[in-house]
């Protein structure tokens, strides 16, 4: 069985993560996996969507890939 | 092949599409 609540896809651990160091969409994705939240994947994306555009972080392109990062 | 997480990280840009 998945054990869900064990990570909390919430706005305070997105602009945790987004402050420590700049991410992409997929970095994002691996520190919410569906296993760990327990969330649905339409729900991931839906929520983590809605986060990020609360969030308005700076998007900057690092080797190509377009990352996300905010400042304390 | 495209993983589950490369649909998932699509699906958000998608959806983040006019703000990216």
């Amino acid at each position: 069985t998945p054990s869900s609540g064990e990570v909390q896809l919430t706005e305070e651990a997105v602009r945790r993560y987004l402050t420590r160091k700049p991410m992409t969409t997929k970095d994002l994705l691996k520190k919410f996996q569906t296993k760990r939240t327990g969330l649905s994947s339409d729900a991931t994306v839906n929520v983590l969507a809605q986060i990020l555009k609360r969030l308005n972080p700076e998007r900057k392109v690092i080797g190509d890939k377009m990352h996300f990062s905010l400042k304390e | 092949s495209s993983s589950e997480a490369d649909e998932m990280a699509a699906a958000l840009e998608a959806e983040l599409n006019d703000f990216m």
